[in-house]
């Protein structure tokens, strides 16, 4: 990545923008939700807010022109320069100019240009970030059509801005831009629609000998442990823990998950909030999704799960309610005859409830409170109990 | 095939301009060497094909003209 000379950026978190006019190609509702968009990739990893002006002087001016447009890059038809964006700083610093001869789009097509990357892309400037030589980087200067439905801000651009800005404060950033009344003066932006009060305002520290988790599960090779909106990621390829947030992965899903469990033959994994659950293939949340508990067979009583865990080679699903659990048969996608069961009757010396539940290298992990519980999946007999963030080297 | 003479012409007003928006390439009106010019003009497409991780010949071949003709971002790619 690289930066401007001097390292020009916002002395401020509350940056305003303004969108002063529109291009013909798409939908003024469509070009909204391009910027908004782009503007939340770079929220969401600083501590930056952005807020959308309808009226007078904004921090980013945002216009459509062609040709000569009052500044010293004229554009040139269509093709060549797409855009441009000045880096920040008062009066033209950080407005973007987006070419007008260009063909705009909605979706990554090959008539036109996704205004949504472009304008991520002339955003990084407006935040005080240079081009980038590493090939796939947002702020490489060649146009790139790829995939936007869950587009992911690469890690060289991450690294650049939080360069400038640093990561986002402890308490997530709120990644939308919020639509403002007119008014002169900016007005504080609305906060997040989840629940605050489950997700801790800062994140637990990874050794800290009290933390507890909502739900664990493993994905492609990897394991995630959630509390909150907060993600801890224990990956083979790397050797640190990392640290995101679940609105980085499933941005439409909410915080406080109840349980989850990975089928990894089908590359699925399924998350359980209240009464609804989800499945996902990686960041792509199957259609179809949410649908109610009730059709994997649990009776009306049970509103919610605690935790639930897969059997790869039995091909059965455990779920634990309170001090009882059901078993789930993959095969015949119902839940088996004689359930629920006490988790003690089958699990020895696990009579408490489950927080999370985690299968790995030929182990059940039963997670209660600070302790987890690591159970031979064969004969179900007790092996040793540990810390809950055992598995974070502390 | 080898390029038309009127063709190479444009090709190279084409990078001239490239290098003078993107790596800040200026042509040194008052010197009566054109090779000076021709040189510092090498220099700019090595820095440009540097950049963009291609074989760095100081040279307008093929890719290199390919790559300038991308649509692309308006910002310089170097800093005066």
């Amino acid at each position: 990545y690289s930066t401007f000379p001097r390292n020009p950026r916002w002395r401020k978190e509350d940056v305003t923008y303004r969108i002063l006019n529109y291009t013909p190609d798409m939908l003024q509702a469509d070009v909204d939700e391009a910027i908004a968009k782009a503007f939340q990739l770079w929220s969401s990893v600083t501590p930056l807010r952005f807020t959308r002006l309808y009226s007078g002087d904004a921090d980013i001016m945002i216009s459509f022109a062609a040709g000569f447009h009052g500044d010293f890059y004229s554009f040139d038809g269509p093709g060549g320069t797409l855009a441009h964006a000045y880096p920040p700083n008062s009066g033209i610093g950080g407005d973007a100019h987006f070419d007008e001869d260009e063909n705009w789009t909605k979706f990554a097509t090959p008539e036109g240009y996704n205004l949504f990357l472009v304008a991520a892309h002339e955003l990084g400037h407006s935040l005080g970030l240079g081009h980038s030589n590493v090939y796939g980087a947002l702020m490489y200067p060649i146009y790139m059509s790829r995939d936007t439905r869950n587009y992911r801000l690469p890690q060289d651009d991450i690294d650049g801005i939080q360069a400038l800005y640093g990561p986002p404060r402890e308490s997530p950033a709120s990644p939308e831009p919020t639509e403002m009344i007119p008014t002169e003066a900016p007005t504080e932006m609305s906060p997040r629609e989840e629940p605050t009060e489950i997700t801790p305002l800062e994140r637990p520290k990874d050794c800290d000998p009290h933390l507890t988790f909502d739900a664990i599960t493993t994905l492609r090779g990897e394991i995630l442990f959630f509390k909150g909106s907060y993600v801890w990621r224990k990956s083979p390829y790397f050797s640190e823990i990392e640290h995101d947030t679940i609105s980085t992965f499933w941005p439409s899903l909410a915080a406080g998950f109840d349980a989850a469990y990975e089928i990894d033959k089908k590359d699925r994994v399924i998350f359980f909030k209240d009464n609804q659950y989800w499945a996902v293939s990686g960041y792509n949340i199957q259609p179809g999704f949410p649908k109610p508990i009730q059709n994997l067979g649990f009776p009306r009583s049970v509103k919610k799960i605690d935790a639930a865990v897969h059997d790869q080679n039995a091909k059965k699903t455990y779920f634990f309610v309170g001090n009882m659990y059901w078993s789930f048969d993959e095969n015949t996608q119902s839940m088996e005859k004689r359930y629920p069961r006490k988790i003690e009757a089958d699990f020895q010396g696990i009579g408490q409830a489950i927080d999370a539940a985690l299968q790995k290298n030929g182990h059940f992990y039963f997670f209660h409170g600070s302790k987890q519980y690591e159970v031979d999946i064969k004969n179900k007999k007790l092996v040793r109990i540990m810390k809950s963030n055992s598995w974070f080297d502390c | 095939f080898p390029v038309a003479p009127e063709k190479e012409k444009e090709d190279m007003q084409f990078a001239q301009k490239y290098l003078e928006n993107f790596y800040d390439f200026k042509e040194e009106k008052q010197t009566l060497f054109k090779s000076k010019n021709i040189n510092h003009m090498a220099d700019k497409i090595r820095e440009m094909q540097s950049f963009f991780g291609l074989e760095v010949t100081g040279e307008l071949n093929h890719k290199t003209l390919d790559m300038m003709k991308k649509p692309r971002c308006g910002i310089p790619d170097v800093h005066a």
